[in-house]
């Protein structure tokens, strides 16, 4: 379903060259639930973002459903990046002008909601997620385990086939953590692909396969 | 040497109120690692912000050596945010166009350096960090853990009395943890009071003493 093959990532800042991936390839099949693991700076991030079509590697290929990404047509890669994907960030980049149900919803904007998904299921995974009470709050005015969770909320609105998430569990105490714990599994069950990269190994340990980065190599 | 009292900490949205902390008490003596730990949402960054002057409750007082923070003139507060509090931001706050030294160095040119740190001061902080090959990244160059160790270098850089920390490790893996816990503790050795929010557990019990929030107020 989704092939990784020799990506490498390289980041050219004057002389100076960070080799952010170097020769990374494995293989992930539908349904699965992937850990990507590994110290600060090891390239995880960097790689979670190639693979959801959000950046491109300096060498080697992406192929989603046997298409390799290199040669999809804009038109294509917006179709992954907007319906097939669902990205969670380390860094959440929620719209400060908007409120919760907005930022939640803006996937449904940009997709036009093809698979038109009712306000009541928007509503389920906010309640589920603990975030109900805070619908109307802008990100100023939400804590910083609420605005991961509003990030999360975000990924499952257009019901996508993947699920890429960035740590989604590192500002959030156990017991709000075995939540997201619980819907990736969830997820999972509904033959959804997850990909989590997350440094909480009671989270990992719970993935069917554990992808270990250390300095942009898989070890 | 810091003392909390009767903190209250409502915001109005509308006629929605939400109460983020509820008569919250409790003294700090100098030198201590206290641990403030509660699920998402409990009040602990408000109570943070409130504790190193950044915000300022509904109702209630906080006391800096003795001095109600509430009486201070605009000269005094500065001088505790500049030089008596070393802050580490939850959502880091480095400066997008500041490269990492720069943002490191920034409290310094804020104070004026009247403690005359030293540039090899600052590099033994990074090293010890393991960022000391980042120097000169900016924060989009930096990878999530990386944004939080130069967060972390950057409270230190005026040798404050106090450390607040808003969960510092929370992007962090256990290796990389494992070097802040060791140093909070190396502070608390040089009679710097540490302050720490964090969802850690072995963090937490790393302190002396531990305030656990839920819904605003002490458990
Ligand atoms: N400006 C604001 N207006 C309204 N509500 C707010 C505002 N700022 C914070 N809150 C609410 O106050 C509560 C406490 O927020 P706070 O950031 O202190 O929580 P926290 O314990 O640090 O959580 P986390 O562990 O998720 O970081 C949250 O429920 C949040 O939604
Ligand atoms: N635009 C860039 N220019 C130069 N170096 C970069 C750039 N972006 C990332 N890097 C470097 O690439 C390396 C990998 O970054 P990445 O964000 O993938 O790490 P990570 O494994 O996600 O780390 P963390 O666990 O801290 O989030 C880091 O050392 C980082 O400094
Ligand atoms: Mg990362
Ligand atoms: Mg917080």
């Amino acid at each position: 379903l989704l092939i990784a093959q020799n990506l490498t990532k390289n980041y050219q800042r004057g002389i100076e060259k960070v080799k952010a991936l170097d020769n990374v390839s494995f293989a992930v099949n539908r349904g699965q639930f992937i850990a990507i693991t590994g110290p600060s700076g090891s390239g995880k991030t960097t790689l979670l973002h190639i693979l959801g079509c959000l950046d491109k590697p300096t060498s080697g290929e992406v192929y989603i459903d046997n298409k390799p990404v290199s040669k999809m047509t804009e038109k294509e890669l917006d179709n992954v990046r907007r319906l097939k994907v669902g990205f969670v960030f380390q860094q959440f980049y929620l719209l400060p002008e908007l409120n919760v149900i907005e930022n939640v919803k803006l996937p449904l904007l940009f997709s036009g909601n093809p698979k038109k998904v009712e306000e009541e299921y928007i509503d389920e995974i906010l309640n589920f997620l603990g975030i109900i009470n805070r619908k109307k709050h802008k990100p100023n005015q939400l804590s910083g385990g609420e605005m991961q969770r509003v990030a999360i909320a975000r990924s499952l609105v257009n019901k996508p086939e993947f699920i890429l998430a960035d740590e989604p569990t590192a500002n959030l105490d156990t017991e709000n953590g075995k939540k997201i714990f619980e819907l990736l599994i969830k997820l999972v069950e509904k033959n959804i692909t997850v990909i989590v990269v997350t440094h909480n190994n009671e989270l990992a340990n719970m993935a069917q396969k554990k992808i270990v980065l250390k300095d942009g190599v898989i070890v």
